[in-house]
């Protein structure tokens, strides 16, 4: 789920 | 996702929805603490400023704007509506935010995972997050009488984080080099600062008597 740099949790 | 953090996100919901039914049903923010709400504000902006710019899904955008949505109209319910404002303990809520807002941010420019403005500002989010809950905690202390809905606002704050954790944990084992030590240190402490207020709260709740905070 995470891309890089992309912070997929709230 | 996983069911910790589904769990997670939900209590963490599950909060927002406590203290706003609170506030907006019996017209009282008696006990809470209006620098935290403002605090919790501040965490969701600057945390989500990839809201418009990072699609993760839909879930993940729903939550966001639901988040920034509650957590400014608690503070505006506490700042401006006429009712509820009356009942907001300004005399004893005097937790200097910028003491914990200060400090936050020197440590995030420091200390991040990549030195852009949103990193920076995403990383602020989480230290500032992990200690938040220091003034309403003050305010507990101070004032004393807990009623029953800001004692479980307060433990499902604590207890979305501490599910989160367990989140942080269950990727680790399961997902290669997922590692993350900022949201992970800042939620122990996050976690940490609760460990008292989940002791009393267990101990009112197992004696079945009103949560006292000692002094």
């Amino acid at each position: 789920e995470e891309d890089e740099g992309k912070h997929d949790e709230l | 996702m996983n069911i910790f953090r589904l769990t997670a996100d939900m209590t963490h919901l599950m909060s927002v929805i406590v203290l706003l039914l609170k506030i907006h049903t019996i017209k009282s923010c008696a006990g809470i603490s209006l620098k935290t709400q403002e605090l919790y504000a501040i965490v969701f902006t600057c945390r989500y400023l990839d809201i418009f710019t990072d699609f993760i899904s839909f879930y993940n955008t729903i939550m966001k704007v639901i988040f920034l949505w509650t957590s400014f109209s608690i503070v505006w319910y506490m700042r401006y509506h006429k009712i509820v404002r009356r009942s907001y303990d300004k005399d004893q809520d005097t937790f200097r935010h910028v003491f914990l807002m200060l400090p936050c941010l020197v440590l995030a420019l420091l200390i991040n995972e990549r030195f852009t403005f949103k990193e920076v500002m995403w990383t602020f989010s989480f230290y500032l997050e992990a200690v938040a809950i220091l003034p309403q905690l003050v305010l507990l202390q101070r004032t004393r009488n807990i009623d029953n809905l800001t004692g479980q606002y307060i433990f499902l704050l604590g207890a979305y984080r501490a599910l989160y954790i367990l989140n942080w944990i269950y990727r680790y084992v399961t997902e290669p080099n997922y590692v993350h030590w900022i949201p992970w240190m800042s939620g122990l402490v996050q976690t940490l600062l609760y460990g008292d207020f989940f002791y009393y709260y267990f101990l009112s709740w197992k004696n079945n008597v009103k949560l006292q905070l000692p002094a």
